[in-house]
């Protein structure tokens, strides 16, 4: 099953890894964005995570809804890993504007492996369709969901947002899903 | 299939993208380093992929055999990924030293799918034992071959490198498979 071994890797090789520094690196963060009066006022330290059911990713947030401007990126975290010097994790932070105009700032990103079951499902050799993808990124939400719950080195440190598209065609359908998420822990 | 996800995976979310521009890399990093003289006389311009069948992975490759020399990092490559603006892909450079201590560079890594059947074989909950893992890393050297071999993006840029484990007591086991493949193309 292609998504319950993707959400193990992704979980792995990246959650376990970032998940337990994004609090010290959003302080590093604020620590040298002196002048940014009200940074993180309204907002989130936990990673939000996009996984959407049709399996479409953008590179680029604002591509999908204006709402949501690209502020600055987090200090990389270099490791030594498998060979690579420093191989860099990095996570990029957004202002999620509301209705009334006014700026949330989160931590948000697409899960890669749902754009891995996309391309996948485009690829006539790796035997997987259009209609297994669906499937397949329901079980991957679902199997991550519960990893993530029984890690202690995640706990509380991330949302996991999935996308249903209904409303797609909404342009503010992805900002108001994020600020759906922002507003339940506030 | 595990082995079979993480195959195409490592294809579609990292060789495909990073295969193509390596040359150039690697051209860009010759020019830089115009003081070094010699620089890749010996060696290969192909990624060398790392694939031990016991799934055990170093973070530093001087760490498995003293005659493998980290010498720098080729340039970074940034593209937005996902959400992520900039996202950083590297590879690490490496003198390898054959029996007369000759250096041959090459650009080495662990194939990293291995490190998440490895971290797999060794979480409770994941539903995957050691006994299992060894076939799983042999289906995903094979999978991964024949992806690469249908590959027009990729064809002649790497070396799929299995390592087996009957040798591992010899300190220079590494580097010699490694040699082992240079000899073949040269
Ligand atoms: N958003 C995000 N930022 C990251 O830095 C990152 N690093 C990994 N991942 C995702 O976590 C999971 C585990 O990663 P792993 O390294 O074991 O496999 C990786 C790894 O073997 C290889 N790869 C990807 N990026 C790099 C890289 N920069 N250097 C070396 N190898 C890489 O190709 C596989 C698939 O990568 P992605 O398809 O981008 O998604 C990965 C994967 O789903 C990331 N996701």
């Amino acid at each position: 099953n292609v998504a319950h071994g993707l959400a193990w890797s992704f979980y792995l090789g990246y959650l376990k890894l970032v998940l337990p520094r994004l609090e010290d690196s959003i302080a590093e963060f604020c620590a040298s964005h002196p002048t940014s009066r009200d940074l993180w006022a309204r907002g989130s330290r936990k990673l939000f995570i996009l996984i959407p059911l049709n399996g479409k990713i953008s590179h680029q947030l604002k591509d999908e809804d204006e709402r949501l401007q690209f502020y600055d990126n987090l200090p990389n975290y270099e490791m030594n890993m498998a060979g690579i010097r420093g191989r860099v994790y990095k996570h990029s932070v957004y202002k999620v504007l509301d209705e009334d105009g006014r700026a949330h700032d989160c931590v948000v990103e697409f899960a890669t492996p749902v754009l891995t079951l996309y391309k996948m499902s485009q690829e006539r050799s790796a035997g997987f369709g259009e209609s297994e993808r669906r499937q397949q990124v329901l079980l991957f939400y679902k199997t991550l969901q519960d990893i993530l719950e029984g890690s202690l080195e995640c706990r509380n440190r991330y949302r996991l947002i999935l996308l249903l598209d209904e409303t797609e065609d909404d342009p503010h359908f992805l900002s108001k899903a994020i600020l759906r998420h922002l507003n339940q822990q506030e």
